[in-house]
């Protein structure tokens, strides 16, 4: 494990199979990182209730990204949500996402709002990128509000922490799990037209899984 | 919650790339299902840099657009299949195959329908036709019930809508060992001639997902 306090190895949690289907693409290791201009990172922020896992994590572009999301169509929509379906509303690019784990930030009103709004503008700052090039996923606790002043504290260790290499694939994958008994991240190579293209991505979700995104 | 970080470096228009997310979503995460509660945080952002210097994509229909569809929508479906082999409490992936339905769309409903189902046979490996039959039958979707086709791996259960004499330990077996090595239960049903299929992933219910989520207090 990392002599850093609070930086706990992503050994500690082990990777989920994946059960890729059959195509003309092959997987290779990265995750989110395997595509080209991307970094990452996760690190414990003090954020979860209990335990040391990495619970903040970071993915970022280094370059304007064409942005697409999809999002939950149930109406008690997370501050987080209404955040980013306003953000895509107004924008077609993105830099980079910002993760939480342990509060959802949902059902929390106005202020959960503007606690969204208060971690993203923090997160631009450090990049030096526009405030709406920053999006934001939640996911814990319906009900209880992020523990802000931990996540604004622990955002500089999270951009330094930004690379990248696997790790930070790896780490980012295991910051965003909650009830989660495995990480998941995954990353394939194809050939579009002439060229060679990566894809990667990660998730997480164990319960309270019925997704119904548009 | 489930939440989902998509990366490529291919250049796509935004109005594409929203389009194919769309898509893709709809192939991947809106077909598993653990426990029938749609979350208030579920989101999937996905970013794509052109870093690769590939030709940008503007057109659906171009070749390159559905190549990088198609690979989009196989990150996005290993993903959310880890998501239902990990549903909690779950010892198994439920996999549900739907064919012969009039489209895509109407055979993802069937497909989920099935995986919804508490299905709390696959935990007590009872290969229980009539349960996997009922959830069919409620999807909403209208096919012919002699057409109705359902078989649990390689075991045939039904076939034209008639429940047949099957190896009921052999069915029992196939679940009990696919539990064992938190494998997958592959149920794959037929309702008639169409061209429309789909797949959706679930997992069984079991004691652990009550105990773990009775102490789980907002």
């Amino acid at each position: 494990s990392s002599a850093d306090a609070g930086v706990v190895s992503v050994k500690s949690m082990p990777a989920a199979p994946i059960l890729l289907p059959e195509g003309p693409w092959k997987q290779i290791p990265g995750g989110v990182t395997a595509a080209k201009g991307f970094k990452a990172a996760g690190i414990y922020g003090g954020l979860r209730a209990k335990g040391e896992k990495p619970d903040l994590a970071l993915v970022t572009c280094d370059v304007d990204a064409t942005a697409a999301g999809a999002f939950t169509t149930n109406l008690v929509a997370a501050a987080p949500v209404l955040y980013c379906r306003h953000i895509l509303d107004i924008s077609e690019t993105g830099r980079a996402v910002l993760i939480n784990a342990g509060q959802a930030n949902a059902a929390t009103g106005d202020a959960g709002y503007q606690d969204t709004v208060e971690c993203s503008n923090a997160v631009a700052q450090l990049l030096h990128v526009r405030p709406e090039s920053v999006l934001i996923e939640s996911t814990g606790v319906i009900g209880q509000r992020i523990k802000k002043e931990a996540l604004l504290s622990s955002l500089p260790k999270l951009v330094a922490s930004l690379t990248s290499a696997t790790e930070g694939a790896d780490s980012a994958a295991v910051a965003i799990t909650t009830t989660d008994l495995v990480s998941k991240s995954i990353a394939v190579e194809t050939e579009v037209g002439a060229t060679v293209v990566r894809v990667g991505g990660m998730a997480k979700g164990s319960g309270m899984i019925h997704p119904n995104m548009a | 919650t489930m939440l989902g970080v998509m990366t490529t470096d291919a250049s796509v228009a935004t109005n594409i790339w929203r389009e194919m997310v769309r898509k893709s979503v709809s192939r991947s995460f809106n077909q598993i299902t653990v426990d029938g509660d749609t979350s208030t945080n579920d989101t999937v952002i996905a970013l794509a840099s052109g870093a690769s210097g590939s030709t940008k994509i503007s057109s659906l229909e171009s070749s390159d657009a559905q190549q990088l569809q198609a690979c989009l929508d196989a990150v996005m479906q290993g993903l959310a299949k880890s998501i239902a082999w990990d549903g909690e409490g779950a010892t198994c992936l439920i996999e549900i195959t739907v064919s012969g339905a009039s489209n895509e769309a109407e055979a993802a409903k069937i497909a989920r329908s099935v995986a919804s189902s508490s299905l709390a046979a696959v935990y007590g490996r009872d290969p229980n036709w009539g349960r996997i039959a009922c959830a069919v039958g409620y999807a909403g979707i209208h096919f012919n019930i002699n057409d109705l086709r359902v078989s649990l791996g390689d075991i045939l259960l039904m076939n034209n809508g008639q429940p047949l004499p099957f190896d009921r330990y052999a069915a029992s077996t196939y679940l009990k060992e696919a539990g064992q090595i938190h494998g997958t239960v592959n149920i794959d049903i037929s309702v008639g001639n169409g061209h429309g299929s789909s797949k959706a992933w679930g997992c069984d219910l079991s004691y652990d997902y009550v105990k773990i989520n009775a102490e789980y207090t907002t």
